[in-house]
């Protein structure tokens, strides 16, 4: 037994939770264009906004911290709706 | 805090609500009161009434339904999503929706305690979208607090108040307590409660918080009770044994955790570590690795235990200037970290060669704090 999270592997199925998540809550949408062109995933921008937003550290990939903040109840509400 | 784009808000301040259906974790008098208890969160900080009508549509229906339930965003069986609420609004707006899949309590932590999830839909039914402060109601992710014991803090009065002002009812009994704020890292005079390591991370606690530190992963503050969730908050001290046990200290007594759960026969008193009966709180703890002895803090003097023997050393309390070269005055945090031991003494962190009882450096309190 661990006391304290030990980072898991990512699986497939967790990128696929992953997401989901994102979509839900960041407002993931299948982006075409320009900056698929240069080559920044929509994933890993949303990534980004998602870890900036739960004060995690900023990687822009799926960090075993950012999957465990993903895994936690939660509002059904997006994050991304909002006014400053 | 935030609101919804464009900022949505009642015209008015009298707001009805209609609790369409029940779940059957609660009884209909337990839901009826969390429902109840969770609008008037909000009525206390702002002009807001609520009346709860039995019949026909209010500005705010509450319902219990499970995966697809009548709107265009299915719930996700137990856990994950736990309920929504829509934007102040006519026909859906202002709608809340709990999901029926999840296990929902009126007070116990082991299941999510319907006021904790309704007060904070409700803000959204109000016009909030949600905060990035992980002190804040408004903040996405659940967290377990005491019904009886919880005042809104200060960042969603902030944000509710911004859309609909104060609380006109210049009633000189206010409401409750001045509402928490989540502690501020870079704030200088800040003093931290404790700091301990636990398993090659750092917690540093302040208030109900901690910011918790480990070489894989940025800084993260948290709810303490949303790590041990029958932990104290305000704690005197810290300290993690080499059993794998952490010690919180509050007043006379002491909570052990082994992983999240509260071990067995804890909390117990101070004097059980052969402290003095008389002795009413500790002001830190540290475990010093080398010697394997536990050093309690208390006023200008510190206590020695030996953890293998789990007995007090003869010859203590002994003057902390007698050992610690130039410190005085009351110690507030203690801890080791790669071999060197720190004395917090309120807004300073000193750096210690316990050995030597040399003072090496003087540091800010937020020295392991992200600022």
């Amino acid at each position: 037994a661990y006391c304290v999270p030990i980072p898991q592997e990512v699986t497939v199925e967790d990128e696929y939770f992953a997401e989901s998540y994102l979509k839900n809550f960041f407002n993931l949408t299948e982006e075409t264009g320009p900056t698929i062109r240069r080559g920044i995933s929509p994933v890993s921008k949303k990534l980004s906004e998602m870890q900036r937003f739960f004060g995690l550290q900023i990687t822009g990939t799926l960090t075993a911290d950012t999957l465990e903040m993903m895994k936690k109840a939660r509002c059904g509400v997006p994050d991304t709706n909002v006014a400053s | 805090f935030s609101t919804f784009r464009n900022s949505p808000k009642w015209e008015k301040n009298r707001l009805t609500y209609r609790i369409e259906n029940y779940t059957p974790d609660m009884s209909t008098s337990e839901v009826d009161d969390s429902i109840e208890k969770a609008l008037q969160v909000w009525a206390k900080v702002t002009p807001l009434r609520f009346t709860r009508i039995y019949s026909g549509t209010a500005d705010i229906m509450i319902s219990f339904g499970p995966r697809s339930h009548g709107d265009y965003y299915p719930f996700d069986g137990p856990d994950g999503t736990l309920a929504h609420a829509f934007a102040p609004a006519p026909g859906i707006g202002g709608d809340a929706h709990f999901d029926e899949d999840e296990t929902f309590t009126f007070r116990s932590n082991t299941g999510y305690v319907l006021f904790m999830v309704a007060a904070h839909e409700f803000g959204h039914s109000l016009g909030l979208s949600h905060s990035n402060d992980p002190g804040a109601l408004m903040y996405p992710v659940y967290t377990y607090r005491n019904p009886d014991t919880f005042v809104l803090p200060r960042d969603d009065v902030n944000g509710i108040q911004s859309l609909y002002g104060p609380n006109p009812d210049k009633d000189p009994v206010q409401p409750g307590p001045e509402p928490p704020t989540t502690p501020d890292a870079c704030d200088s005079t800040m003093v931290l409660d404790a700091i301990t390591t636990l398993r090659g991370e750092m917690f540093f606690f302040k208030n109900s918080f901690f910011w918790r530190r480990s070489p894989q992963r940025n800084i993260q503050q948290s709810l303490i009770t949303n790590f041990w969730p029958n932990a104290p908050i305000n704690i005197d001290a810290a300290y993690e044994s080499q059993s794998d046990k952490i010690f919180l200290f509050k007043g006379r007594r002491v909570w052990a955790f082994s992983g999240y759960n509260l071990v067995r026969g804890y909390p117990k008193e101070l004097s059980s570590f052969g402290l003095p009966r008389r002795l009413r709180k500790i002001d830190a703890a540290l475990y010093d690795v080398e010697s394997g002895k536990t050093l309690f803090f208390v006023g200008s003097s510190y206590y020695s235990y030996d953890e293998a023997k789990q007995t007090m050393d003869q010859g203590f309390p002994k003057r902390l200037n007698r050992t610690f070269y130039g410190l005085k005055g009351k110690v507030t945090a203690a801890f080791q970290y790669k071999g060197y031991t720190y004395i917090n003494r309120g807004q300073d962190m000193l750096e210690y060669n316990l050995r030597t009882g040399r003072l090496l450096r003087v540091l800010r309190n937020s020295y392991f704090l992200p600022c």
